[in-house]
C-alpha cells in the first residue's frame, strides 16, 4: 500500500534476493556501447567484465522482443515501437533466400537523383 | 548505417562467418 | 505523399547497400541483402525519430527553421558524437 517493504516482504527480499559479499557476483554492469564507426574509436576493444561482474545481456530475452507487451498507465516509446518493427522485420526476412521482399518493393521507386 | 555495417561484422567474424545476415543484426541491433 | 515517401527510403536503401559494400570490401566478408533492407529500414526510421525530434527543438526555439545547434541537441546524449558533429560543423563553417 506504500512504498516500503513490510516486514514478510522485506525478510522475502533478504533471503532470496539480497546481493552479499560471499556471493559470486559483485556487481551487475549493462555492457560498454561506444561508437565504432567514429575513426578514433574504432580498434577499442571490447573489455571482458572483470571477474565477479555480471554484465547484463542486452539480446538474452530478444525471443521476446517481437512485439509490445500490454502496458498500465504509460505507453511504448518511440523507440521501442522502433526496435520491435525491426525485430518483426528480421523474423520476415530470416527465410528468404536471394530475393529480397523488401528490395523488390522498394527498388521501383528509386530515382538516382534522389541519391546524394 | 555504418555503426550498423561494423557491429554486425564483428558479430559474423565472432561467430566465424563470412556472410552477414539478419541474425547477427538482431544481435547487436538492442545496443544499435 | 506514399510515393514520395517510397522515393525516400529507395534513395535511403541504395545509398545504405553503397555503404555496406565499402564496409563489406574493406572488411573483406559479405552482406546478405536482407541485412543491407534491414539496416535501411532502420535508418529510415531513425531518421524519422530525428526529424520530429528537430522539429520540436526548433519549436522550442521560436524558429521555424531547423539548424546545427538543433542538430547538437540531437547528439547531447552521447559524448563522442556531439564531438564529432560539434567538430564536423566547425569544418563546415570555416
Amino acid at each position: 500500500k506504500d512504498w516500503l517493504l513490510s516486514e514478510e516482504e522485506f525478510k522475502l527480499w533478504n533471503r532470496l534476493y539480497r546481493l552479499r559479499s560471499s556471493d559470486e557476483i559483485k556487481e551487475i554492469t549493462l555492457p560498454q556501447v561506444q561508437f565504432l564507426s567514429l575513426s578514433s574509436e574504432e580498434d577499442i576493444p571490447t573489455e571482458e567484465p572483470a571477474p565477479g561482474t555480471r554484465q547484463l545481456s542486452l539480446s538474452e530475452w530478444s525471443v521476446w522482443q517481437d512485439h509490445p507487451f500490454p502496458t498500465h498507465q504509460v505507453g511504448h516509446s518511440d523507440r521501442c515501437l522502433h526496435f520491435i518493427n525491426i525485430m518483426q522485420m528480421i523474423e520476415g526476412m530470416r527465410r528468404e533466400e536471394n530475393e529480397c521482399s523488401y528490395e523488390l518493393e522498394i527498388q521501383p521507386f528509386l530515382q538516382m537523383e534522389d541519391v546524394s | 548505417v555504418v555503426e550498423a555495417a561494423i557491429r554486425s561484422v564483428r558479430q559474423a567474424q565472432a561467430e566465424d562467418l563470412t556472410q552477414v545476415d539478419v541474425d547477427q543484426l538482431e544481435k547487436v541491433l538492442p545496443q544499435l | 505523399e506514399f510515393s514520395y515517401r517510397q522515393r525516400l527510403k529507395a534513395a535511403v536503401h541504395y545509398t545504405a547497400g553503397c555503404l555496406c559494400e565499402e564496409v563489406a570490401s574493406d572488411k573483406e566478408v559479405q552482406f546478405s541483402r536482407q541485412t543491407i533492407a534491414a539496416i535501411s529500414e532502420l535508418t529510415f526510421r531513425q531518421c524519422e525519430n530525428f526529424a520530429r525530434d528537430l522539429e520540436m527543438f526548433a519549436r522550442h526555439a521560436r524558429r521555424s527553421t531547423i539548424n546545427t545547434e538543433d542538430v547538437k541537441l540531437l547528439a547531447r546524449r552521447n559524448h563522442s558524437l556531439l564531438k564529432y558533429i560539434t567538430e564536423k560543423n566547425e569544418e563546415i563553417t570555416q
